[in-house]
C-alpha cells in the first residue's frame, strides 16, 4: 500500500 | 518583470529532463532569492522539489513575486535545444502570461529566441518540515541509477536498509530475488567524479519504496556525480542532487507498508 505524499507534508 | 541568465544553460536542461517525465505541470514560482518549483507526480506518491539561488545565475532581476506556469514537457522540448555550452535568459510579465527563453552560444554567434504560454495552474503548495534522518547515504549517483535498473529486473519494490556496516538495496518477485549490498568506502584519489559510498547513521533503518518512482527520480543523474538518500523509518525518503553550486533537487516518496 501507498500512502500520498500530502499525508505526510500538511499545508505550509 | 523577471529575468535571470544562467551561463550554464545545460544545468536547466538536465533539470527538465529529470522532471519531465514524473510532472506534466508545475509553476516556477520567482522570487528576489530566486526560483522554486514544487510539484507532485500524478499519482500524489512523490514530490519534487527544486531550488535555483539568485546568487547562481549572474543576472537575476524579479521585481515581484510570481508563479510561471509552464507544460514541462513542452518546456523539455526547447531546452534541449539549448548547446551545452549556451546561457540561458527566462524572461516574463508580471502576469507570467507568456515566458521567453533565450539561448545564446558562448562566442555570441547565434542566440536563440523561443516563446512558451504560460499555464495558469493551481497546485496546493505542501509545507516541509527539516527533519534530521537517522540514516544518510552519500554514493555515486550513477550507481544509484544503476542499483534501480538492474533490480527492476526482479521486482517493482526494493527495500533499502541500512547497517553501520553499509547498505543494501534488496528486491523480490515471481523471478526469483536480488540484493546488492554497498559498504562504506573513500573515494578514490578524491576524484569528484569517482565518490565513495558513506553513510551517517543515527539509527539504522528499513523502508520499502517503488523502483519505478525512484528510477524516474534517477532521471537527474547527470547533473552530479553524487547522489544523498536521507531515510527515517516510517517517512517518505529525500534523493538529493545538487544543481550546480547554486541549489538542489529533491525528490521525496512516500514509503510503502504492508496491505
Amino acid at each position: 500500500m501507498q500512502r500520498s505524499i500530502a499525508s505526510f507534508f500538511g499545508a505550509p | 518583470m523577471f529575468e535571470a541568465r544562467l551561463p550554464q544553460g545545460d544545468l536547466l536542461k538536465k533539470i527538465l529532463e529529470a522532471v519531465k517525465d514524473l510532472v506534466t505541470d508545475a509553476n516556477f514560482d520567482c522570487s528576489s532569492t530566486g526560483i522554486s518549483l514544487q510539484a507532485m507526480d500524478s499519482s500524489h506518491v512523490s514530490l519534487v522539489s527544486l531550488l535555483m539561488r539568485a546568487d547562481g545565475f549572474d543576472h537575476f532581476r524579479c521585481d515581484r513575486n510570481i508563479s510561471i506556469g509552464l507544460n514541462l514537457l513542452a518546456m523539455s522540448k526547447v531546452v534541449r535545444c539549448v548547446g551545452n555550452n549556451d546561457a540561458v535568459t527566462m524572461k516574463a510579465d508580471d502576469n507570467g502570461d507568456l515566458v521567453t527563453l533565450m539561448f545564446e552560444s558562448q562566442d555570441g554567434s547565434k542566440v536563440s529566441d523561443w516563446q512558451l504560454r504560460g499555464l495558469d495552474i493551481d497546485s496546493e503548495r505542501l509545507g516541509i518540515p527539516s527533519t534530521d534522518y537517522s540514516s544518510v547515504v552519500t554514493m555515486p549517483s550513477a550507481e544509484f541509477a544503476r542499483i534501480c535498473r538492474d533490480l527492476s529486473v526482479i521486482g517493482d519494490t526494493v527495500v533499502i536498509t541500512t547497517t553501520k556496516e553499509g547498505v543494501t538495496f534488496a528486491s523480490k518477485g515471481e523471478l526469483g530475488t536480488g540484493k546488492i549490498a554497498l559498504r562504506q568506502s573513500a573515494a578514490i584519489d578524491d576524484d569528484a567524479d569517482s565518490p565513495g559510498v558513506s553513510i551517517e547513521l543515527q539509527e539504522p533503518v528499513s523502508q520499502s519504496f517503488a523502483l519505478r518512482y525512484l528510477s524516474f527520480f534517477t532521471k537527474a543523474t547527470p547533473l552530479a556525480p553524487t547522489v544523498t538518500i536521507s531515510m527515517s523509518n516510517g517517512v517518505p525518503l529525500v534523493v538529493e542532487y545538487p544543481v550546480g553550486d547554486m541549489g538542489h533537487i529533491r525528490f521525496y516518496l512516500a514509503p510503502k507498508v504492508e496491505d
